[in-house]
């Protein structure tokens, strides 16, 4: 029922 | 030159057990601050950041930051070597592309030096800022670990919900439903069996076990986890290396679709 996020959609790179 | 000498030898093979799982090769960070290494998974899902600070080493040179690739499967069999009471130095010249590992017995009567390839790695590190987060869990880690392991034989995911009453971890499967509800608990001998809620905003979340299970490789680092959610943020795990440094866990949320 659910997708799997990345932590690129919350965190940009530095 | 790089050299870093940690008395407590098996804080670093337990650093080296609880990120290799998660993580094949990465590259530590070497300043004046410390030792440490932020690195994802390689579908980009979790994130481990370790962090030993320099005052935790009973002798730390590192004369510029730089940036030493490891692999790190063979970092951990190099340091199964050295004994649970050993002393281990971590050694690299400027410019060399190997590292030493150098193990002492306490009673100095065996000495061992460990050389290994490093590798060049290209890494991105993300920005992660500093948040206040919704709601904070702190329990025991041994509880954690038991609790993610026993859900994982139901179902995949957990949906972690934080409300005034406790703290909710719900699963379900082919073959049914689990909920385990751990409530604050700070009425207890010790400090460290006690369950400790902090919610501003009650947080609900659901994450996949098989990462979870994999941080809790860092259960022998410490008797207390702390899980840090904000709604339609990663969680943070952290276990804390003593008063040295910690390792850290972050893992993004499963998104209704």
């Amino acid at each position: 029922y659910s997708n799997q996020s990345t932590l690129s959609s919350f965190y940009g790179t530095r | 030159m790089l050299e870093l000498r940690l008395v407590q030898g098996s804080l670093l093979k337990k650093v080296l057990e609880a990120i290799k799982d998660l993580v094949n090769e990465a590259n530590f960070d070497c300043s004046s601050t410390g030792f440490s290494l932020q690195a994802m998974d390689s579908s980009h899902v979790a994130l481990v950041a370790l962090m030993l600070r320099s005052e935790g080493f009973e002798h730390y040179r590192c004369d510029r930051t730089i940036s030493i690739g490891m692999n790190l499967t063979n970092m951990a069999k190099m340091l199964k070597c050295a004994g649970n009471d050993d002393i281990i130095t971590i050694k690299a010249d400027d410019g060399s592309d190997t590292v030493t590992f150098m193990f002492e017995s306490p009673s100095q009567d065996k000495i061992s030096d460990f050389e290994m390839k490093l590798m060049e790695i290209d890494s991105e590190h993300l920005g992660i800022p500093d948040t206040e987060y919704q709601s904070s869990i702190k329990m025991p880690s041994q509880e954690f670990l038991r609790i993610c392991k026993d859900l994982s034989s139901i179902g995949d995911t957990v949906m972690i919900s934080v409300t005034k009453d406790g703290v909710k971890f719900t699963t379900s499967g082919d073959i049914g439903t689990a909920n385990i509800v751990c409530r604050q608990n700070t009425s207890v001998d010790e400090p460290e069996n006690a369950t400790e809620i902090k919610m501003q905003e009650p947080v609900s979340l659901t994450f996949a076990l098989r990462y979870l299970n994999s941080f809790t490789k860092a259960t022998p680092l410490a008797n207390i986890v702390t899980l840090s959610m904000s709604a339609d943020l990663p969680i943070v795990v952290e276990y804390k290396i003593g008063d040295m440094g910690y390792v850290r866990y972050y893992l993004a949320p499963k998104i209704e679709e």
